[in-house]
C-alpha cells in the first residue's frame, strides 16, 4: 500500500542546509497498524508529508496504492489525496466557519458519498462529540477540536490513513478510545500510520519505526519494555 | 498571587447550556508550581482564561497579584497581562509573518525592556532552538513551533505563569528539559500554572489540582503512585 524508496528532503535556507530525512526506505501492507516515534524535529511529520504528496522529496520514490505520486501535477496530487488518503494534522485545520458536522460532511462529500450525513453523525458520535455536533471549532475545547479532525480522517473511508500525534491533547482515556478507532480501521485492511511521541502508543501497534534525526533507526514489533 | 472566589463560567448556546467550570475556589502562592490535571473538555483551558483575564467568568471573582480583574475594562485587562502574565497558549499563536526570535522580541518589548535582542536569544537557546533562532514558525516543526511559544513566555519575566500543555508536543526528553525550565521559574518566586493531561509531569509538581466536569475533584501533593 505504501513504498517509499530512498527518500531524502532537504530545505536549503540561505547559507544553511536542514535535512528533515535522509535515506528512508519503508513499506506499508494493507491493514499494518504502524507507530512512527521520534523526537521533536526529527522528521515524522515531514514523512506523513511526503506519503500524502502534500510536500515532494528532495530525492527518491513515493509510491502509495500502486500510484507514483513522486512528480505527479498539482491536479493529481489533490484527485489521489481525495480517494486514498485520510489526514490527521497535527494542528488540526478546521475549518473555523463550519461546525463539527458541516466540517466531518465537507470531507465525506469530497468523496461524494450519497449518505454524508449519517456517516457524519456516526463517527462524531463515535469520538464522543455527539452532543457538540452544530458547534464551531471555537466553542470546543483542545481535545474536542482534535476528535472532530479525528473523526474528518475517518469519514473518508479512504485506503492509507495518517495521523500526527492524534492523542496529543487528549487525556489517557479518551486517548485510548481514538486508538482502538484507528486499530479498527487496520483491521478493515486500511494502512494505518500513527505518529507519535508517546510510548505508550506505540505499545498496541504491529509495527515500531524510530526517526532520529530524518533517518530510520529501528522499525520491528513493539518493545515489550 | 492568584485567587479565584466561587468562579463558575457557562455558555449559554441557544437552548443547550454548556456548563465549563462550576464553584471554583483556588489559591495560589508565589513560588508555587501547580499542574492542573484533568480529561479532554474538563474545564482547563477556561481555568487559565480567568485567571489571565483573557475572558470574564459567569460568577465568582479573580485577584491576581493584588489587583481584582473581574470586572476590569479591556484596556485595563491588556496591561494586566502584559505585566503580569506569561502565557503558553494550547494552540502556540505565534505571529506567522515574524521569525521565532522577533515572535519572543516582540513578548519582551511589550515589556519595554533594554536588552530585548539579548534576552530572546537566551531564551531560545536554552529551549534547544539556538541554530532556528532566524526560522518562521511555518518552517519548524510542531514541537519546535510549541518551544518558541514556551520562550517568548519565559522571556517577559512576568510573575504569573500559566502553561497550557507545554509538552503535548514534545518528546519525553525535550518536556522535561521544558518543565525542567518553568520549575526553576517557580524557584524564582513566580507562581507556575501548568495544565496536561500528562500524569508523568504531576510527579515534579508541589501541588496537583484534577479537574472534572468543571470542578475541582482533588488538590494536594502529587501521587506517589
Ligand atoms: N466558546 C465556547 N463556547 C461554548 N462552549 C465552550 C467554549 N469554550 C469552551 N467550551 C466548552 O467548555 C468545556 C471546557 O472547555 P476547556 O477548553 O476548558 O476544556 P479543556 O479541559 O481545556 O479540554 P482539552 O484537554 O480538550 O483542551 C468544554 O466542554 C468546551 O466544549
Ligand atoms: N518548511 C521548512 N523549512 C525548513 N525546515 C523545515 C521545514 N519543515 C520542517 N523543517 C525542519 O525539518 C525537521 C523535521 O521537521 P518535522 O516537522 O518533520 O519534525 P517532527 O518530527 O514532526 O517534530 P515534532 O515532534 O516537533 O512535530 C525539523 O528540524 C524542522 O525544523
Ligand atoms: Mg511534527
Ligand atoms: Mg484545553
Amino acid at each position: 500500500m505504501i513504498t517509499l524508496k530512498s527518500i531524502s528532503k532537504r530545505y536549503e535556507m540561505g547559507s544553511v542546509t536542514v535535512v528533515a530525512l535522509h535515506g528512508i526506505n519503508l513499506h506499508v501492507d494493507p491493514g499494518e497498524f504502524v507507530v512512527v516515534l521520534g523526537p521533536s524535529g526529527s522528521g515524522k511529520s515531514t514523512l506523513l508529508n511526503m506519503i500524502s504528496a502534500l510536500d515532494s522529496p528532495t530525492e527518491g520514490t513515493v509510491i502509495v496504492n500502486g500510484q507514483d505520486v513522486t512528480d505527479a501535477r498539482q491536479g493529481e496530487k489533490f484527485a489521489f489525496r481525495r480517494h486514498t488518503i485520510g489526514f490527521i494534522f497535527q494542528t488540526f485545520n478546521l475549518f473555523p466557519s463550519l461546525t463539527a458536522r458541516e466540517n466531518v460532511q465537507f470531507a465525506v462529500d469530497l468523496r461524494r458519498r450519497r449518505n454524508g450525513d449519517s456517516v457524519a453523525e456516526e463517527v462524531l458520535e463515535s469520538v464522543g462529540l455527539g452532543p457538540r455536533m452544530d458547534h464551531f471549532p471555537h466553542e470546543l475545547s483542545g481535545g474536542e477540536q482534535q476528535r472532530v479532525a479525528i473523526a474528518r480522517a475517518l469519514a473518508t473511508g479512504n485506503p492509507v490513513l495518517l495521523a500526527d500525534e492524534p492523542t496529543g491533547e487528549l487525556d489517557f482515556r479518551t486517548g485510548v478510545q481514538i486508538l482502538e478507532l484507528l486499530e479498527a480501521q487496520a483491521q478493515e485492511g486500511k494502512a494505518v500510520l500513527v505518529v507519535t511521541h508517546n510510548r505508550e502508543i506505540s505499545r498496541i501497534a504491529d509495527r515500531v519505526i524510530e526517526l532520529g534525526s530524518g533517518e530510520i533507526v529501528s522499525d520491528g514489533p513493539p518493545w515489550e519494555g
